[in-house]
């Protein structure tokens, strides 16, 4: 079952000694349903990475990180967990936003995806859906709603969409909330 | 079109053995 997209999945591992993008790996690209779980089931979970770890997966083509002319303009919905999380929500949430992204579950605004990042901190973990395009406002705010959705947050829970150029400059003020 | 799949259907491939 061929997926829209290939995609890729990285892994980065934090050493200080060396630069950020030597820490980036590429770890494999896959376009099927069932190379999807293979991958998954071969991987440690997110939840057993050590701090400092990060998982992300990316259309093929684009790197993970900001200065990728793919992500440069776009930015992020923000999913900060706090730390007894790790346990209970992480791993379950990182699968449905895997999910969401292979399955193209934002209909036609899928395009306007990048990739999702999982950080593994010890002040509290992170999920992340990167988009494109900051100002495409329907598009940013139809993904919003539809992976709130998808995470089974409350209504209640409110998660904050940032634009990679203001985290460059330490901003973090919320472009959108959903 | 495009293919777009929704969660219960790919949780369905989940545990299923690899076709050789």
């Amino acid at each position: 079952h061929s997926l829209e997209n290939r995609w890729a999945l990285w892994f980065f591992k934090n050493d200080s000694s060396q630069a950020w993008q030597d820490n980036l790996h590429l770890i494999i690209k896959f376009d099927t349903v069932e190379d999807f779980w293979a991958v998954y089931g071969h991987i440690q979970l997110a939840s057993k990475l050590s701090s400092g770890c990060d998982y992300a997966l990316f259309k093929d083509g684009i790197r993970p990180m900001w200065e990728d002319s793919r992500n440069k303009r776009g930015g992020r919905w923000l999913v900060s967990l706090a730390k007894h999380q790790r346990h209970s929500k992480l791993d379950r949430l990182w699968l449905e936003t895997l999910l969401c992204l292979i399955g193209e579950s934002f209909e036609e605004h899928s395009q306007e995806v990048c990739g999702a990042v999982v950080n593994i901190r010890t002040k509290g973990d992170k999920i992340s859906v990167w988009t494109r395009e900051a100002e495409n406002q329907a598009s940013v705010l139809h993904i919003g709603h539809v992976y709130k959705q998808h995470l089974g947050l409350s209504t209640k829970a409110i998660i904050g969409y940032q634009a990679h150029a203001d985290t460059a400059t330490k901003s973090t003020r919320n472009k959108f909330v959903v | 079109g495009k293919k777009q799949y929704d969660r219960e259907f790919l949780l369905d491939f989940q545990f299923m053995p690899a076709c050789i």
